[in-house]
């Protein structure tokens, strides 16, 4: 399950998107004990100004998007906007059991989008 | 069979090689490992169910609670439980050994072991009055059509009401050596006094092992 994609207009600005993944639609319920799907989410929207300078506790923003964006706005066809991109990101676990019967616990980091930056 | 299109990716993207077919006969999971999987997974921790204090941050590619590193737990039944005898026949004065097997042929050449422990549980033994409490675990390699090779651990146990634990990680297995495909023992439990002997019902090791193609170097925190 995904937010639907955004066109233009005021909420389009670079934030994190909703995107859940259930492993039952994956079809991995039988053999994943748990969880039984994470909160991925992505990143997604405009990276033009203001979006590009970061808002009150949001993450710091690489002065070369911000100078890369002023480039756009003066010339848009000189140089494209910087990208919406992962700014945080945090791990999961999944419990499972694998082919020879046992019961595993692995650990994957950097799989839930936290936080998106423009970059 | 290998998943077709993005599960295959995601697949990939999780170090799998390809989708279990799930467990033949659902067995239950061990509480250890429901304990492990609910303090190191944040969604949970979201849900308030986390057990370390809040601000804690845990270090990636670490198993805390069994603190060692490591971002894959196994727990390993032994593949020869079915084929035990329920009460093994002893010959005059001796105690009964075990052969106990593990599959390892899960774990791959790139895993590093940090931890393998071997959890025994044993069946009461009708303590003879007077007999002096206390046993000696005795573990060795078994060898198939050969039999077995040098005792590698000893270890007193003191009783038998929990289970045994075994660290085979230095003794039936040499540390910085990757794990092999499978892993054979021969165990006796024999009484520090003459007494009945005990019953092994259920044997099985817990593998943590490190795979660092799946961990990132810590990040250093920005100057």
């Amino acid at each position: 399950e995904a937010e639907p994609a955004v066109g233009g207009g005021p909420s389009s600005a670079c934030r994190a998107r909703r995107l859940y993944v259930s492993f039952r639609e994956v079809g991995w319920h039988r053999w994943v004990i748990a969880p039984r799907g994470f909160l991925a989410n992505y990143c997604q929207g405009q990276c033009s100004l203001p979006a590009t300078l970061p808002g009150p506790g949001g993450p710091p923003a690489l002065n070369h998007a911000v100078l890369r964006a002023l480039m756009h706005s003066a010339v848009p066809s000189a140089a494209g906007l910087p990208c919406c991109v992962p700014a945080r990101l945090s791990p999961i676990s999944v419990l499972f059991f694998d082919n020879s019967d046992n019961v595993v616990l692995r650990h994957y980091e950097d799989m839930v989008v936290d936080e998106c930056g423009c970059r | 069979p290998t998943a077709p299109g993005p599960a295959a990716a995601l697949l990939q993207a999780l170090g799998l090689r390809d989708a279990p077919r799930g467990a033949p006969k659902p067995r239950p999971v061990p509480p250890l490992m429901w304990r492990l999987f609910r303090r190191r997974d944040p969604q949970e921790a979201r849900a308030k169910l986390r057990w370390t204090p809040p601000g804690a941050t845990l270090r990636p590619c670490h198993v805390e609670e069994l603190g060692v590193a490591g971002n894959i737990v196994r727990h390993i039944p032994d593949r020869g439980a079915q084929a035990r005898t329920p009460k093994p026949t002893m010959t005059a004065g001796q105690c009964p050994e075990w052969t106990i097997d593990f599959d390892l042929s899960a774990v791959e050449p790139a895993e590093l072991p940090s931890r393998a422990r071997l959890e025994l549980r044993f069946e009461a033994a009708e303590a003879k009055a007077g007999a002096a409490p206390g046993w000696e675990l005795s573990v060795a390699p078994a060898v198939e059509g050969v039999g077995t090779g040098p005792v590698l651990l000893r270890q007193a146990v003191a009783a038998l009401e929990t289970p045994v634990h075994a660290e085979l990680l230095g003794a039936a297995w040499a540390w910085n050596a990757s794990a092999p495909r499978s892993l054979c023992l021969a165990l006796a439990l024999r009484p520090q006094a003459p007494g009945a002997c005990a019953h092994l019902a259920e044997a099985s090791l817990l593998l943590v092992t490190l795979d660092p193609r799946l961990c990132h170097p810590l990040a250093r925190p920005r100057r």
